[in-house]
């Protein structure tokens, strides 16, 4: 499994 | 600073309106390492340009590197280059290579 893959998702910010 | 990038392009948005009108998503330590352009809203600054897309990645602002940032700090380094009243303009080095 790639180390990538275990990262979490980011949030979202409107400017 | 965006010369190892070939595929990069410098974006100059004017502050043309009183938002920037991008959404992002990404930075340090995420999936999506360098913050991501999901949207552009109509009527915004950076719509006004016409010169960015959603999908593109931001390597710098206003010269900055956001290597290393995390989202909460990428977002505060954009948004105070959008407020910060000494420049009409904030620039932008994107890329469509993600």
């Amino acid at each position: 499994r790639e180390k990538r893959l275990t990262l979490p998702p980011s949030e979202i910010t409107l400017l | 600073p965006g010369l190892l990038e070939p595929t990069s392009t410098l974006v100059r948005v004017m502050k043309s309106a009183s938002t920037l009108g991008i959404a992002i998503e990404g930075g340090a330590n995420t999936r999506q390492p360098l913050p991501r352009i999901v949207t552009i809203q109509r009527g915004g600054s950076a719509h006004n340009c016409g010169q960015l897309k959603v999908g593109q990645v931001i390597l710098e602002v206003n010269g900055l590197s956001l290597r290393g940032h995390e989202h909460r700090d990428a977002a505060r380094i954009i948004a105070e280059a959008f407020k910060n009243k000494e420049k009409d303009y904030v620039d932008f080095l994107v890329t469509d290579f993600n």
